[in-house]
Formats: structure tokens, C-alpha cells, sequence
């Protein structure tokens, strides 16, 4: 064997013009969920016990679209979803369509650990989610300033925006319609990647 | 989307990745982030978590195909993250992050820039945004 080995990531597809601070905020964030991880490992920690500790703290940091500060739907509200795998025995949970539980990664795990089943959506997986006793939160507490502002320039654009972490002062307008890039079939002023 | 790939000190494999999805996106789309095999995967030979046009993702199942040339094709970590984003990804624009049970890590991508970081246990720490 050799040796631990971890990674993070926090989103590809990365406005261009992202300004200096936004992007030092992004590096040091994830360099505290290495450390994070760094220490769970030489502690002997398991790989999917890192896993999910690492992403809860991503999840709780309003900083990347998941947890706190995930994208918003056309309605203004939160859908999150989430999957762990554990390689040894090819074990897995997945959810979606998750809205007051505050780390749906840690709600996956538990779908892995704790029912008979891999997957879990909607209200299905809410319900499952109050039986497992896991933190609950309204689903406000999941949006931020930033991205009302985001969906407002969605909508003024009539688009899901290339890149949700252009700040509001960017050209979310120009980034949807300029693109020549197709997603599924459709321009990418319909579509965009997470 | 946020993901988390780890290799432990006795070559077990794991992997996880979580997300809002797109903003202004559809009430009840789902992305590649819950899908098993699309956006995250893991085996014994290596942990991958994907992030970026889920829907290409979704139709290269690209997690598992990282994982799937380095058992069928013998290839190693890199070769196989290089693969599946050279030949899998249609006209799609995503990465992803994977770690193998030798403790190896690569980050692939073929978008602009992604946010990633990664460290091993000879000391090695590496966080980085663009190419």
C-alpha cells in the first residue's frame, strides 16, 4: 500500500473574472478541509468516516454550492442531494430532493448504513431523515444573500446561469448568452453547469 | 457541488459528493451528484467524486468509467482520470477528483478551472483553482 491519500474539490467551471478575494476565501477553505481530513487519517480514521466528515464541513461552509449556500431552484428554494460510496464492499446511499436536513451527506450515509435501500428522494427521504433523528433546519437557513441575488439575475436573464458564483456585479447576462456551448441538446443559455 | 475522495491507510477507498444543483434549475431535476456510478463512485481499486455539467456526466457514467478502464484496462490512476476525461465527456465540460488504493491522487478537468485540493501522506499538499 501507499499510504493515505485525500481530495477535495468545490465546484468546476469557475468564472474567469472571479475577483482576488473570492478566490482566497475558496483556497483557504479548502486547505482547512484537508487539514481537517489530514488529521482524521493519521488518526487511523476510516475512508468513508473522512468522507463524510469533510463534506459536512463543505456542506456547513456557505462558501460552495451545497449545504448552506446551495443553488437556488426557479422558486427560490433549496433542493440539495448528496451520495457516499464505501469502495471496500461497493456500499452506497444516495438522496435528493433534500430540503431541512442541514447535511445530507451524513442523510446518504445513513440510507448506506441504516435502511435496506441505495436511494432516497423527496419526501421519502424527509421522512426517513426525521426517523434517523438527524439535524433539521428551515429551509431558509440554507439560502444566502449572494445567491437571491444570483437567481434574480437568472430570471432578469431568463437562463440558469453559467457560473453561480459570478459576483451580482458580473455579466451573468453576457456569460448565458455569449456561450456557444450546448448542454443536453440546448444552448447553454438554458442550461449551465454546476 | 462540493466532493471528498479518500484512500486510508489500509488502501480502502472511499467517496462522496453533495450539491444544490444549478441555480434556476427546474423544481425536481436531479443532477449526477446522487447517482451512483455518475457523479460518484468507488471500488477497491480507487474513489472518484465528479462535479460540474451533470447532465454529461450523467450520460458518460464517469465516475464508474475511471474506476471500470483501471479494471478492464489495466491502466493506472492517471491514465485512467485522463481517459475518461479525453474520451467520455462528450462536448460536455466537468472534473473530478480520485483517489487509488496505492495512495495515488489526480485531479482531471476539462472545464474552467475547478476548485480542488489534494494531499498525501509523504507531505505532499497541493490547493489549487485554475490549470
Amino acid at each position: 500500500m501507499g499510504g493515505w491519500a485525500i481530495a477535495v474539490h468545490g465546484g468546476a467551471g469557475i468564472d474567469p473574472n472571479l475577483p482576488a478575494e473570492r478566490q482566497e476565501e475558496a483556497k483557504q477553505l479548502l486547505t482547512r478541509c484537508l487539514n481537517l481530513g489530514i488529521i482524521a487519517l493519521r488518526s487511523n480514521v476510516s475512508a468513508i468516516d473522512v468522507v463524510e466528515l469533510v463534506i459536512r464541513e463543505l456542506e456547513t461552509d456557505p462558501l460552495f454550492n451545497s449545504g448552506r449556500g446551495s443553488a437556488l431552484t426557479e422558486k427560490g428554494t433549496v433542493e440539495m442531494e448528496a451520495s457516499i460510496m464505501d469502495g471496500t464492499k461497493r456500499r452506497c446511499g444516495a438522496v435528493s430532493g433534500i430540503t431541512t436536513v442541514k447535511n445530507p451527506i451524513s442523510l446518504a450515509r445513513l440510507v448506506m448504513d441504516k435502511s435496506p435501500h441505495s436511494y432516497l428522494a423527496f419526501s421519502g427521504a424527509e421522512d426517513f431523515a426525521r426517523k434517523q433523528g438527524v439535524e433539521i433546519v428551515d429551509n431558509e437557513y440554507f439560502v444566502t444573500d449572494d445567491n437571491v441575488g444570483m437567481l434574480k439575475l437568472a430570471k432578469e436573464a431568463n437562463s440558469i446561469l453559467f457560473d453561480y458564483r459570478i459576483p451580482p456585479m458580473g455579466c451573468a447576462g453576457a456569460a448565458a448568452t455569449d456561450s456557444p456551448i450546448q448542454m443536453n441538446g440546448l444552448p447553454i443559455s438554458i442550461y449551465a453547469p454546476e | 457541488t462540493v466532493g471528498c475522495v479518500v484512500v486510508d491507510g489500509k488502501g480502502h477507498c472511499a467517496a462522496g459528493t453533495s450539491t444544490g444543483g444549478l441555480m434556476n434549475k427546474m423544481m425536481g431535476r436531479i443532477g449526477d451528484s446522487p447517482l451512483i456510478g455518475a457523479g460518484t463512485y468507488a471500488s477497491e481499486f480507487c474513489g472518484v467524486s465528479c462535479t460540474g455539467e451533470g447532465e454529461a456526466i450523467i450520460r458518460a457514467t464517469l465516475a464508474r468509467d475511471v474506476s471500470a478502464v483501471m479494471e478492464y484496462k489495466g491502466l493506472n490512476l492517471q491514465e485512467a482520470v485522463d481517459y475518461v476525461i479525453k474520451h467520455r465527456l462528450d462536448e460536455g465540460f466537468a472534473g473530478l477528483i480520485a483517489v487509488s488504493n496505492k495512495g495515488e491522487v489526480v485531479c482531471g478537468f476539462n472545464s474552467n478551472g475547478m476548485f480542488r485540493g489534494c494531499a498525501t501522506e509523504d507531505g505532499f499538499m497541493e490547493v489549487a483553482i485554475w490549470e
